[in-house]
């Protein structure tokens, strides 16, 4: 998984 | 959106009289989710994630910038003015100030993005305040504001669903959502005893 590389959500 | 869509359409000079605006919508709180959708979207044109995601994005942004026009510029004649007080100062500098520490990664990107997590979980409050000052929210207003609150509250579900079976969690969104949800729940026990029985909010004077 590791660190989000950008925001999927609203 | 359907929150959001509600509010523009009782405040689009089409849909009623201007004299029927409905009163009691915090013009500041309106300003507050502006603020917030513009600097979370910010990587509307940079990340596609998918068309509904980008859709959305979109109408959030136009919807709220809609409303705080025709509320504050349209219909001012009929913004309450004297009961939309609180002081936004004091909820956007804490959540600039805790974006700066608090945050996934020091980049201004991603310090705006926790900034509008951060702003969206206190963005009702002038809201609330109003309710509370005017002692009373017009029905459409109530509809409305359960509308907004359940949008945070049904991403709990969705973030708990994400936690177990994609192994996923943003804890600044939940702790932010959360928050912003507990704010709402003193409203939505008056909106589920009161509305949904066919009365209207009263609070005690």
């Amino acid at each position: 998984e590791g660190e989000q590389l950008f925001h999927d959500e609203l | 959106a359907a929150g959001i869509g509600l509010l523009v359409g009782m405040n689009c000079p089409k849909a009623v009289k201007p004299r029927d605006v409905i009163t009691g919508i915090s013009g500041r709180s309106q300003i507050l989710f502006l603020v917030t959708y513009v600097a979370r979207y910010l990587d509307l044109l940079t990340n596609f994630v998918s068309v509904y995601n980008t859709a959305m994005k979109v109408f959030f942004i136009a919807a709220s910038a809609a409303t705080v026009y025709l509320m504050l510029f349209k219909f001012k004649a009929t913004y309450d003015h004297n009961h939309d007080t609180l002081r936004v100062e004091f909820l956007i500098a804490p959540c600039a100030l805790l974006a700066l520490v608090v945050n996934h990664d020091f980049t201004p990107l991603e310090i705006l993005w926790t900034f509008s997590i951060y702003l969206e979980s206190v963005a009702i409050l002038p809201q609330l305040f109003m309710v509370s000052k005017t002692g009373e929210a017009e029905t459409i207003t109530s509809h409305y504001l359960f509308a907004l609150g359940s949008y945070r509250a049904l991403y709990i579900l969705n973030w708990i669903y994400r936690y177990y079976f994609d192994n996923f969690f943003d804890l600044i969104a939940i702790v932010a959502g959360v928050v912003q949800t507990v704010l709402y729940c003193d409203f939505f026990y008056l909106y589920i005893t009161k509305v949904l029985k066919g009365k209207k909010i009263v609070l005690p004077a």
